[in-house]
């Protein structure tokens, strides 16, 4: 299985259009992974991008650089995904027995 | 299916058992159609409700053509169940099944869905391969013959917006466009994704106006208002380029341009916190709230017919 430990999803908060561009700009940077969950559309409307962890201090300070304005909505995907499946997991076991 | 489980996240294969397991309970209501195969072989599935007729004007809803939007497939679980339990006690879905079919396709991509389960649960797109490239995958809601190509999607088969060597490339959009041409008497059309809270009209390719822009405004004017009626759950409306951006080839531009009128594509839930990973204990109140909304265009579209 695909491992997502230390992938972290930001939510980017662009406020104009040149800031939009700015993040449409990260999209094409293949090399740092990045899987956009809501693109860059118009400014105000949140940018959620899932980040590998290799490629969080880049894009950080890209952010940072530009003056974009970012929180981090996920701190750690793996985190969750093993919630989902634990619960998955005690519901079979649940309904097995 | 009384005791099938709405509040989690199920596998294909559980999924697909409660299809033959809702059919043998309601077979006077509910049929199962096998519109295609898969790129990897697995059956595609559509759920018919009928109460008779012969080619009855119908509306179509589908749910986790992006294999990884899994409230999306656990909401049309919970859709199927709805409707066998309000059929014949609700009379706004009595008076629709009686009047309409409705075709219900809950797991649209399932080779990404079970992709999702076993290997990678951020998939997004089809398992199909393109010759010449290491990637896999055709983004399905790229892949309609309306616009095809158009800025709005990429042409990178690595990317997650891929549209595909050519419209129609996927055989889990083929086989839908197959289907509703065969038909030729689908009325509404009605795309379920999530997340981000929209309810969104033609079109996508283009920032030209639908024609029928101003009734499919209202329309999501009152589908939102009745959504948030339940939980007070906030979305925004209107068409897809105006509303989020340009995207090409997408399902409800290619079934407008079919003469669909009533064509929708929805953004389920998420309160900012959790994107794809919703929690399963919202599977519920987000697929009651939708039911709201898709009661109100399957009801516009009995009462306004064309």
């Amino acid at each position: 299985s695909e491992d997502f430990v230390g992938h972290q999803v930001l939510r980017i908060s662009a406020a104009n259009e040149a800031q939009v561009q700015k993040v449409a700009e990260l999209q094409d940077l293949e090399h740092l992974q990045l899987d956009f969950w809501r693109g860059p559309a118009r400014p105000g409307s949140p940018i959620d991008v899932r980040v590998p962890f290799p490629s969080i201090q880049a894009v950080k300070i890209f952010l940072e650089a530009h003056g974009i304005g970012y929180e981090i909505m996920i701190e750690d995907v793996q985190t969750l995904l093993d919630e989902e499946q634990e619960q998955m997991s005690a519901f079979r076991a649940r309904a097995t027995s | 299916t009384d005791t099938f489980n709405y509040a989690t996240y199920h596998t294909l294969e559980e999924i697909y058992d409660f299809i033959d397991q809702l059919v043998a309970e309601h077979p006077q209501l509910v049929s199962k159609i096998q519109i295609g195969n898969t790129y990897e072989g697995r059956p595609i599935y559509v759920l018919k409700f009928s109460t008779g007729g012969n080619n009855r004007p119908a509306i179509w809803i589908d749910t986790g053509i992006h294999s990884r939007e899994w409230v999306t497939q656990a909401s049309g679980v919970w859709f199927a169940k709805k409707i066998t339990e309000d059929y014949g006690q609700d009379p706004t879905v009595t008076s629709i099944l009686d009047n309409l079919d409705v075709f219900l396709e809950i797991v649209t991509n399932p080779d990404g869905f079970a992709f999702t389960h076993s290997q990678n649960r951020m998939w997004r797109k089809t398992r199909s391969r393109t010759s010449g490239s290491f990637c896999i995958g055709v983004d399905p809601n790229r892949n309609w013959d309306a616009g095809f190509g158009k800025a709005g999607a990429s042409s990178n088969p690595c990317s997650d917006t891929y549209h595909g060597k050519t419209a129609n490339s996927e055989v889990e959009v083929k086989s839908i466009v197959d289907f509703v041409k065969n038909h030729g008497n689908i009325k509404a059309f009605i795309s379920i994704h999530s997340y981000s809270q929209l309810l969104l009209y033609p079109y996508g390719y283009t920032s030209e106006p639908a024609p029928d822009q101003k009734e499919l405004h209202q329309v999501a004017k009152s589908a939102v208002t009745a959504l948030a009626s339940l939980y007070g759950t906030k979305y925004q409306y209107g068409s897809i380029i105006d509303t989020i951006y340009q995207a090409s080839g997408s399902t409800v531009d290619w079934t407008y341009n079919q003469g669909i009128k009533y064509s929708f594509t929805f953004e389920l839930r998420d309160t900012g916190r959790y994107g794809f990973l919703l929690p399963a204990s919202q599977i519920i109140p987000t697929a009651q709230e939708t039911w709201l909304a898709l009661l109100t265009i399957m009801e516009h579209t009995q009462t306004h017919p064309y």
